[in-house]
């Protein structure tokens, strides 16, 4: 009976993750190696490419200066300037739909909405960006990333290409994935690595540590049993699995760091209200 | 805590997830 309510977990976070998360693994990797009927992504190797695939990118609400500006004879450096602003800027309203999506799968976590709702805010702060970049992973390869929902695919190296700190915001992040997709998690195994990190009990500020321990030990009982029937074949993989939290909270500091320096570099930087409140105080 | 996280708290206490984002 154990092993069926551990089963049961497994299946109700897979459903969870399927109806919270828009493109899951199995479709960006059917995306990258070009086996789906839709159309193949858009390519943004450069400023031009970045340009004429902006339309693709859900930045709408944001004034277009980088048009405006266009027509009244700004430099080209003071246009590629706007567009990579506002690029940021976009990437940024998708990171905060990003959040309300795992604060939805969290609150599907058996247990997590009756948890101290302050414990609940604190667990959301730290654990988000971790789940955000463990999520990056299933839509990079080593070339580039999907992005705008697996409609558009942006090179590493034009990430790499973009000016300082832009430029240092992607490649740890691919580096970390690169490695991170050798273990070959589908997406059942991830909704249950993802409620693992959000059930963290270390998080610091946490008021009542226990039940969340007690919480996230059966996610990882299920965790366990799930790769072991999922891969049989694969050694330590629940070892292996785990050890990348360790890698995944270097990621999340080195992040931060990346936007505190954005915020010093760049004067029109505004980050979304949500960040904000995540990256406030946050290490 | 949760006074300085307006938003995240307002998104964990709706039964749905669409906020002024």
């Amino acid at each position: 009976p154990e092993a069926a309510d551990l089963r049961s977990l497994a299946k109700h976070l897979y459903e969870s993750y399927l109806k919270n998360f828009p493109l899951t693994k199995a479709k960006a990797r059917a995306i990258l190696s070009g086996k789906t009927n839709d159309n193949a992504p858009f390519v943004i190797h450069d400023m031009k490419s970045l340009l004429e695939g902006e339309q693709f990118i859900n930045c709408c609400h944001l004034p277009h200066q980088g048009q405006q500006r266009e027509s009244t004879g700004a430099t080209l450096t003071e246009l590629q300037r706007e567009v990579e602003l506002r690029f940021f800027h976009s990437c940024q309203s998708r990171s905060a739909e990003a959040v309300s999506e795992v604060t939805e799968f969290a609150k599907s976590i058996p247990g997590f909405s009756i948890l101290d709702l302050n414990d609940q805010v604190t667990l959301l702060k730290y654990g988000v960006i971790e789940v955000l970049s463990i999520m990056m992973a299933p839509l990079m390869n080593k070339d580039g990333t999907l992005i705008s929902y697996g409609q558009i695919f942006m090179t590493r190296e034009f990430l790499k290409s973009l000016r300082k700190p832009f430029s240092d915001m992607m490649e740890p992040k691919f580096e970390f994935s690169v490695k991170f997709n050798m273990l070959e998690l589908d997406d059942s195994d991830m909704a249950l690595f993802l409620a693992v990190i959000i059930l963290s009990g270390d998080r610091p500020g946490l008021l009542n540590v226990k039940p969340i321990e007690e919480l996230q030990e059966n996610v990882l009982h299920s965790l366990e049993l799930h790769l072991k029937t999922n891969h049989p074949d694969s050694l330590h993989l629940f070892a292996k699995v785990l050890q990348k939290m360790t890698d995944l909270r270097q990621l999340v500091t080195h992040h931060v760091q990346v936007i505190q320096l954005l915020k010093e570099s760049e004067v029109d930087l505004c980050l979304h209200p949500l960040l904000q409140e995540i990256m406030r105080d946050l290490y | 805590l949760k006074e300085k996280h307006k938003i995240l708290h307002r998104l964990l206490q709706n039964s749905t997830s669409p906020v002024d984002l």
